[in-house]
């Protein structure tokens, strides 16, 4: 059974915006 | 065959042939006669009667240029240096003869036209002529002309140092003659020269001068004292020879010359560098540069960084840690190599054990997800991550099994209620 990938998109970043990827 | 390595491809110790480092080389004479007009001068064998000539830088058949003192020396024709007359009463007349580069003298011989002069020194630089140190003097009054005891003995303590002595002042021959200093007779560590770091320095010169500082000593007889007194004194010269090696330390079998300066350097072996093999080459610093030996080559070793290092240097406590094999240290691994050979990732990269740690590609990003891992360094071998908790996947991008993605990056997968 092949997990599925975290999605970044479902992130709620509103309290951890330093944490946030940068995205290239 | 190579004489620097051996028929299985060793390293051995070579040195250069060895040869009259002066011959063909230019000499200057502080004091050359004719060079200022015509001069007369009168010598005396002991075979004939005094004759009298003329000198004349001007005329080469009457010329006797220092070029003489180094040319080929045949004993049927001799072309002999001549200085100024008169010299009885003028300053010292030297003869600087500059090598080029670096040798090991084993002596240096002055082949006398005139009567040998009854107080000369024989002088070296070991820097290209700006500073001086005495090799040998000679002398009948050794204490009062260059204030040293005559023929004091050489032992370990003062076997660098310069003696005086008189053994050139033979009455016979009255003309010619020649006189001769082995720089190494009489030095008690000549027999074990290999390990004599004292004596190697000792033979090492660049420069060879010789000072005549008297003629005649005080009281000597003069034959033909009065009558034109001033034509008969004066030093002459038919051979200047330097015998010895061109110094490279073990490691090098000839001298050649440089293309672009032109000047004389060891043609290196044993990966080594520099005028007289007395470096290693760049990259080569696994083991401190050492001269050869019989016994030993000493060849500089290049460091190990498996290919992913162009410098090194060395460090001598990892060498003496080492048991004396290896104490060169990578410098700026790259590849994302780490460590002293470059034998390792640096942190973020894991080891690819598909590839050998040679392989450019042998280190791999660790790629930690950005939210499912905890850190960014992951293990050397495996290339596993760290996870959060509920988090899976070498590198922390999936929910564990019983696991769904939360909407906060700080606990990315939640247990399923």
């Amino acid at each position: 059974e092949v997990l599925p990938t975290l999605d970044m998109a479902l992130f709620d970043w509103t309290d951890y915006e330093d944490m946030k990827p940068v995205d290239n | 065959p190579d004489p620097c390595y051996d028929e299985h491809g060793a390293a051995r110790r070579c040195i250069p042939d060895f040869v009259n480092a002066a011959f063909g080389k230019e000499v200057r004479a502080s004091s050359t006669c004719g060079a200022r007009g015509p001069n007369r001068y009168c010598a005396r064998s002991e075979e004939s009667a005094r004759t009298c000539h003329t000198c004349d830088a001007s005329d080469p058949r009457r010329a006797h240029p220092a070029s003489y003192l180094t040319d080929l020396n045949n004993p049927h024709n001799l072309t002999c240096w001549q200085s100024e007359t008169g010299v009885q009463r003028a300053p010292n007349v030297s003869l600087t003869l500059s090598l080029g580069k670096k040798f090991e003298v084993t002596y240096v011989s002055v082949q006398f036209c005139s009567r040998r002069p009854d107080s000369m020194a024989i002088s070296k630089s070991m820097d290209y002529g700006k500073t001086w140190v005495p090799f040998q003097f000679y002398s009948t009054q050794c204490r009062k002309v260059y204030g040293r005891p005559s023929r004091a003995p050489i032992t370990k303590q003062n076997e660098q140092e310069a003696v005086c002595t008189d053994a050139h002042a033979d009455a016979r021959p009255l003309s010619g003659g020649l006189v001769a200093f082995s720089t190494l007779d009489g030095r008690p560590s000549a027999h074990d020269f290999d390990s004599s770091p004292v004596l190697q320095d000792w033979v090492t010169a660049t420069d060879i001068r010789v000072t005549f500082s008297r003629l005649r000593a005080p009281g000597e007889p003069d034959e033909g004292e009065g009558e034109d007194e001033d034509a008969q004194h004066f030093y002459a010269v038919s051979d200047l020879q330097v015998g010895g090696r061109c110094k490279c330390n073990g490691h090098a079998s000839r001298c050649v010359r440089e293309r672009e300066s032109g000047g004389l350097v060891c043609d290196c072996k044993h990966n080594t560098a520099g005028a007289e093999c007395d470096r290693c080459k760049p990259f080569h610093y696994d083991r401190p540069w050492q001269r050869a030996t019989a016994r030993e080559a000493h060849e500089c070793v290049a460091c190990n960084c498996n290919l992913h290092a162009r410098r090194c240097r060395f460090n001598m406590e990892l060498y003496k840690l080492s048991g004396r094999k290896s104490g060169g240290v990578c410098l700026n691994c790259r590849h994302n190599t780490a460590g002293r050979h470059c034998h390792y990732c640096k942190e973020g990269y894991y080891r690819d054990m598909s590839k050998p740690i040679s392989h450019r590609k042998a280190c791999k990003a660790c790629d930690c997800h950005p939210v499912g891992a905890a850190g960014k360094t992951c293990n050397q071998t495996t290339g596993q991550c760290p996870c959060k908790d509920g988090v899976t996947g070498i590198t922390c991008n999936r929910c564990a099994k019983g696991y769904q993605q939360s909407r906060s990056p700080i606990a990315p997968c939640i247990k399923i209620p």
